[in-house]
């Protein structure tokens, strides 16, 4: 038996607006300390990490651990029908099919059920190690995006370095060149609007750039992310979702030949 | 030219 019951049901939704075009299909896996999925992209050069940690629900019941094959874009359909104020209940038998979806609104006056197909998914299981990372960059969200998103105008892999004078991000294409640099600075009024970076070492890597503006879309669940980079691995890109978890995507890095 | 790495490059199964 399986019941959770997310009072901001909205975190769900905007959950499933940022994976739902990187990956089709995925597998959650429901355990006592919360659901989790690992999925890579079609083209393996993406991988995305989601964790909703038992503690940000109202109620959460799990009586054994389970694993549900879902069609991220059907269950993103049925997401769209829940209002950004109700309450989300995920709920589903051992055994069961399908897996039910309950919307209520926040004065209980209008209350739906949505019951969704699962599918068998069988998906391998990355073992993702702990590193070091030789640079960790935390910034605004909506400065990442608008990074990314320029740069895709003007180029389609961006090369990000990290020195002492800060990151910077370049890109080349047919009409031109762009680098955008952006310095370490902690004295802001708010927290968030920080950009604060961590380097153990100068590390530069290359990324392409449809990735990248592919997780942005996960910039409405944090006002910051975090980028972490080390030479021989594929970049963290990191949204925490405030006391419940995090989506993080890892992008394989281009090489140079 | 660069070459595009995959993520089973880095990640193995468990």
């Amino acid at each position: 038996m399986l019941e959770l019951r997310l009072v901001q049901g909205s975190l769900l939704k905007k959950v499933l607006e940022s994976i739902k075009d990187l990956v089709n299909d995925a597998n959650f896996d429901f355990s006592s300390s919360g659901f989790s999925l690992q999925s890579m992209d079609s083209s393996h050069v993406a991988l995305v990490a989601l964790l909703l940690k038992s503690e940000g629900f109202e109620h959460y019941r799990c009586d054994r651990n389970t694993s549900m094959g879902m069609n991220l874009g059907n269950m993103s359909k049925m997401l769209k029908c829940a209002g950004n104020d109700d309450i989300i209940t995920i709920k589903g038998d051992d055994g069961s099919d399908t897996v039910t979806f309950m919307f209520e609104s926040p004065t209980q006056d209008k209350i739906a059920d949505f019951e969704m197909k699962l599918m068998d998914i069988d998906s391998e299981h990355l073992g993702i190690p702990e590193a070091e990372y030789h640079a960790i960059v935390k910034m605004p969200s909506a400065e990442f995006a608008r990074i990314c998103k320029d740069l895709a105008s003007i180029g389609d892999t961006v090369v990000i370095s990290v020195t002492k004078e800060g990151v910077k991000f370049s890109t080349r294409g047919d009409i031109g060149t762009a680098n955008i640099v952006l310095r370490q600075n902690t004295t802001v009024d708010k927290p968030e609007d920080a950009t604060v970076i961590e380097m153990n070492e100068p590390v530069s890597m290359t990324f392409a750039l449809r990735y990248m503006n592919s997780f942005t879309k996960a910039t409405p669940l944090s006002n910051t992310v975090t980028i972490s980079m080390s030479p021989d691995l594929p970049v963290v890109v990191e949204y925490k979702i405030a006391e419940m978890g995090y989506v993080r995507f890892y992008l394989a890095p281009k090489m140079e030949e | 030219p660069c070459l595009q790495r995959t993520i089973l490059d880095y990640f193995k199964d468990d």
